[in-house]
């Protein structure tokens, strides 16, 4: 079988001034994951290589540029599925963590359940040497200011990130 | 929200989703993405898929998995993944997208919002795009 992966960063009212910063972001992280698949990873390895990447990266709804609860905190999900044997993990209300993808696999991989949340993810995740980062570390600049205007103009400016573009409906 | 679909050398397929979730959410919210069949679905018998968009309509539809049934029935990654999405949108008029491989290699990319950043490898080169019908290349 000859290796291959897709990757996508978030579907919705992408507003002009973030199509370069998605293009850019969604090249790095699919030369991540083909990568590790050059490189004898498993795909597994590689979903989450790619991932992380854009975990990293402002211009995504994941990681570090999180969108923001009506508290202003970034609470993150993710998961991840093996398809040998239809294995999963998943993890859910994740706050101080920046992958939460990373923290998925593990569920996967250490635990006989496939879905952790809240306090139990946390504690989960420290079990696992994964390190705290302050929550406000995870916050952009992008992501306040459309917390700020969802706040401000209401439930018809929702979208994934920044204001809504006319003609869009995500 | 960000996803990818791989398959290995040995044939083996992963899936992997993660996101903030809705911008101006509830506290408490969980959406699609950590929920198996809705935002995220692997079967080496058939193929992978991620899933990003309207987060409860996803989750309504079961949307991952829903493409996993129409190729588990015969349909194609692109046709199946175009249903699924399109079905979605028709039934609770709000947006999603999603990315397929079939356990053949076969790329499948459809969404019903305005846009949606994708990018795959094949051949040597990288395959990307935002918009709609839109499909743009360079080296690897």
């Amino acid at each position: 079988m000859k290796p291959i992966i897709i990757v996508h960063g978030g579907a919705g009212d992408i507003s002009e001034s973030r199509i370069q910063g998605k293009f850019d972001g969604v090249k790095v992280a699919v030369r991540a994951g083909y990568e590790k698949l050059m490189n004898g990873g498993s795909a597994l390895d590689s979903v989450e290589a790619a991932v992380v990447s854009m975990e990293l990266d402002e211009n995504f709804n994941a990681g570090y540029g999180s969108v923001l609860n009506l508290n202003g905190e970034v609470e993150m999900e993710a998961s991840i599925m093996w398809g040998q044997d239809l294995i999963s993990g998943a993890v859910t209300l994740i706050k101080e963590f920046q992958h939460p993808i990373s923290i998925a696999r593990k569920v996967l991989t250490d635990t006989p359940h496939s879905f952790l949340g809240g306090n139990g993810a946390k504690l989960f995740a420290l079990e696992k040497g994964f390190q705290q980062v302050p929550p406000e570390s995870l916050i952009s600049e992008s992501a306040k200011e459309a917390l700020n205007d969802f706040l401000n103009k209401g439930d018809d400016q929702r979208t994934e990130i920044g204001r809504k573009d006319e003609g869009g409906v995500g | 929200t960000v996803g990818a679909v791989a398959i290995d050398a040995d044939g083996h397929i992963a899936v992997a989703t993660s996101t903030g979730g809705i911008n101006g959410k509830m506290v408490g919210r969980i959406g699609d993405t950590p929920l198996i069949g809705g935002g995220t679905y692997a079967d080496d018998n058939v193929g992978g898929i991620s899933t990003t968009g309207h987060g409860e309509s996803i989750l309504k539809y079961c949307l991952a998995h829903t493409i996993i049934k129409l190729m588990e029935g015969g349909l194609d990654a692109d046709t199946a993944t175009r249903q699924a999405v399109n079905g979605m949108t028709a039934r609770l008029n709000n947006t999603a997208g999603a990315i397929t491989l079939s356990k053949n290699g076969d790329v499948g990319i459809h969404f019903s919002s305005k846009r949606m950043a994708w990018a795959y490898v094949k051949n040597d080169k990288v395959y990307y795009g935002i918009e709609h019908d839109q499909t743009l290349e360079e080296p690897l």
